[in-house]
């Protein structure tokens, strides 16, 4: 559900994660992590800042993470090299 | 659960077994666990096995339950993975509860409820809320945690009324990155069957389960004060309600907003369904406005539903036949009995909510693949919640009686995991083909108006599929052939790898090239067709074992479809080799809509196995 700024939660599905995103800076944020902070910064303006979007960063067994986006802006980082997809996040139920 | 193991001619686990598989851990994504259940005991269990790199969090574990996580939005601090639903408790103790005597709902369903791997562990993974479903952020977090925790399999009982593109779909990429890790993960078809849905998790590399039914109905008895007696449906445990009046609502609706302030105290109140979708017709308007009990119009008659009060559902002419009555005279009254129970001679038939096919994403793989008991399965539940969820119902119980796919689901992951305990070493696609190929024919007269795109392979058979003879096995390279073949490009499937050598070298192939233990296509309604399937089996059994071919073709589609395998014969010499053969469909289309069903049956003095064939034609 998009808040007041048309937000919503999207999930930016990276692929393969090339090594478990398990060491941590002394901030106690992973290499993967900040490359989920980079990418997420190329597409947002100076007044954002990834870490207030980044919901999740999948870095264990998988690479991607989840945000709270525009459409713009989830646009933008679809056609990103190194993103498979971007999709907002549904909600299922239980069956 | 107390019936569906036995109808399903599988055995409670020997003692001796017990440790074998005390190795084993099932991933339960679902609405939390209730520990405090029998079923969750670890009484008699040493540590976790040493590869485990679970956690427990704002849990208190055990040696059974040993993972507990929970996850909404941002952050997973202060969140409990307690059940306060009892979804999950249900699932968990279907998969892998203790052998717990003296089980029953008030009555019912009464026996030694047991799950399929009684000595399996338990890491539990919380993305379901009571308000807020199931968010797919969270569900792929849960994935990326299993995976890396150490769970072997995966249950998932949670989806939607539609599928997703793959790489669009928490649950396709999760269990896309679990079956590259050797887990395999087991998923609900769907239960938009009545609403027009169709099967919702349909990635070839998840096991996707329809429901269907067990040898045991609960019925109830409407008797009308005219001597009419109605058969119905319910758990209806509450004592006899003996000639109470029957009453129809003002304007025709039972939500409680309509009947508030009416005279409905003491009565039976009479509920048609409800005028607009998504209205719940679940008998809480007559609970808060204070009836004695209620009469609901399903179209899930083969289910019968826990209601918050005495009851029963009919059918609409049944229903009907009740207002008939009630029109033709001043002083309606009715009794009702308490439920009781009664065979199912028809079992396993398809549950009519169970999502059909066909496959909306990969046309060529059949979906679901299997069906397993699904319909009135009493497991344990969580004492946090009433056994309607209604909030007025103030009964606890720490075994309810629900059905959905939901209940089907952990049928099959137990049998995954029960597989699993015996044959650590093989892949997610061998264990899926072994519980494919071993299911037991449902083409049955129970089943008449279904096909395979209902019910798939068939009815689970966990013990045959410890012992399959054959399995058709894949690897990711296979599914990224898949995907190629249904057009993802290979810079996305390079990066899904991460692998440059990933390439969708082979233009021209189709999604049936995948080695898939099952064989479907969809074809051009009323035009000739001709389609191939090549497989490789894989040995399993003894080392020069051989097979012979036997294809059956449903009486209907018989004189319009040929199928032809080559070779006819399979000789083994070894154990874990493979053999090809090609199965070659052709002949004249079915109508729109309909479908022809067949199967190639490899066999031998030990073996059956059973690969279904569906051609079906659809927009």
């Amino acid at each position: 559900v998009a808040d007041g700024d048309g937000r919503q939660v999207y999930i930016v599905y990276l692929g393969h994660l090339s090594s478990p995103g398990l060491s941590e800076s002394e901030d106690g944020v992973s290499a993967v992590e900040f490359a989920h902070h980079d990418l997420l910064n190329q597409v947002l303006d100076d007044s954002s800042s990834a870490s207030d979007r980044i919901l999740r960063s999948y870095k264990r067994s998988l690479n991607g993470f989840a945000a709270r986006l525009t459409e713009q802006e989830a646009n933008e980082l679809s056609s990103m090299d190194g993103v498979v997809s971007v999709f907002p996040s549904g909600i299922h139920e239980p069956l | 659960t107390t019936r569906s193991w036995d109808f399903l001619g599988f055995p409670q686990t020997p003692t001796e077994e017990l440790p074998l598989e005390g190795d084993i851990i099932v991933g339960m994504l679902d609405t939390g666990i209730w520990p405090d259940s029998p079923s969750f005991s670890d009484d008699g269990f040493g540590p976790p096995p040493s590869r485990w790199k679970g956690v427990c969090q704002n849990f208190t574990c055990n040696n059974k339950i040993i993972g507990a996580r929970a996850y909404r939005g941002r952050s997973s601090d202060g969140l409990s993975p307690l059940d306060d639903e009892g979804h999950g408790s249900h699932t968990a103790s279907t998969v892998a509860g203790r052998a717990v005597g003296n089980v029953s709902f008030g009555g019912l369903a009464a026996g030694v409820a047991r799950g399929a791997v009684p000595g399996a562990r338990l890491a539990v993974y919380k993305v379901c809320w009571s308000r807020g479903g199931c968010g797919e952020a969270d569900i792929l977090a849960a994935f990326d945690d299993a995976i890396a925790d150490g769970v072997d399999v995966i249950s998932f009982s949670i989806g939607s009324p539609m599928p997703w593109q793959y790489f669009e779909s928490a649950q396709a990429i999760g269990s896309f990155h679990a079956m590259r890790r050797g887990v395999v993960t087991s998923t609900s078809a769907g239960n938009s069957g009545l609403t027009g849905g169709r099967v919702c998790n349909v990635a070839p590399w998840m096991l996707s389960v329809a429901a269907s039914s067990i040898d045991r109905r609960f019925v109830v008895k409407i008797v009308l004060g005219n001597g009419e007696t109605i058969v119905g449906a319910s758990i209806n445990t509450f004592p006899t309600l003996t000639n109470a009046t029957l009453a129809f609502p003002a304007n025709g609706s039972c939500d409680p907003d309509n009947l508030a302030g009416g005279s409905y105290k003491g009565k039976i109140v009479l509920c048609p369904p409800p005028a607009k979708i998504g209205h719940p017709n679940d008998g809480s308007g007559p609970l808060s406005a204070g009836a004695a009990a209620v009469v609901i119009v399903t179209r899930a008659s083969d289910v019968a539903f826990v209601l918050p009060l005495p009851g029963l559902t009919v059918t609409r002419d049944q229903f009907d036949q009740i207002m008939a009555y009630v029109n033709s005279t001043s002083n309606p009254v009715a009794t009702i009995d308490r439920t009781e129970t009664t065979g199912n001679p028809q079992a396993p038939a398809a549950a009519s909510f169970s999502s059909p096919g066909p496959n909306l994403i990969t046309p060529g793989i059949l979906k679901p693949d299997l069906s397993a008991p699904g319909i009135d399965i009493i497991a344990a539940w969580s004492m946090l919640s009433s056994p309607t969820g209604n909030p007025s119902d103030n009964r606890k119980v720490q075994y309810n009686i629900i059905s959905g796919t939901s209940m089907a689901c952990p049928h099959a992951s137990g049998a995954a995991a029960y597989v699993k305990s015996f044959h650590r070493d093989w892949s997610p696609a061998m264990i899926m083909s072994a519980l494919i190929t071993t299911a037991t024919p449902m083409n049955t007269p129970g089943n008449s108006g279904w096909t395979a795109l209902k019910y798939g392979a068939g009815q689970l058979s966990p013990v045959k599929a410890r012992d399959p003879g054959l399995v058709y096995d894949a690897s990711d390279g296979d599914y990224v052939a898949m995907l190629c073949a249904q057009g993802y490009n290979a810079t996305q499937l390079a990066l899904v790898t991460g692998s440059n050598a990933t390439a969708c070298a082979a233009a021209g192939g189709s999604a049936g090239d995948l080695n898939y233990p099952t064989m479907a296509a969809r074809v051009e309604p009323g035009r000739n067709f001709t389609v191939r399937f090549p497989r490789t089996a894989t040995n399993v059994g003894a080392a020069g074992a051989a097979y012979d071919v036997k294809v059956e073709v449903a009486l209907e589609a018989a004189k319009d479809v040929t199928v032809d395998v080559s070779p006819r014969r399979l000789e083994f010499t070894a154990p874990s080799q493979k053999v090809s053969f090609t199965v070659t469909v052709s002949g004249a289309a079915p109508a729109e809509g309909q479908v022809h069903s067949a199967a190639v049956l490899w066999y031998n003095d030990e073996h059956q196995v059973r690969s279904p064939v569906v051609v079906y034609a659809a927009e």
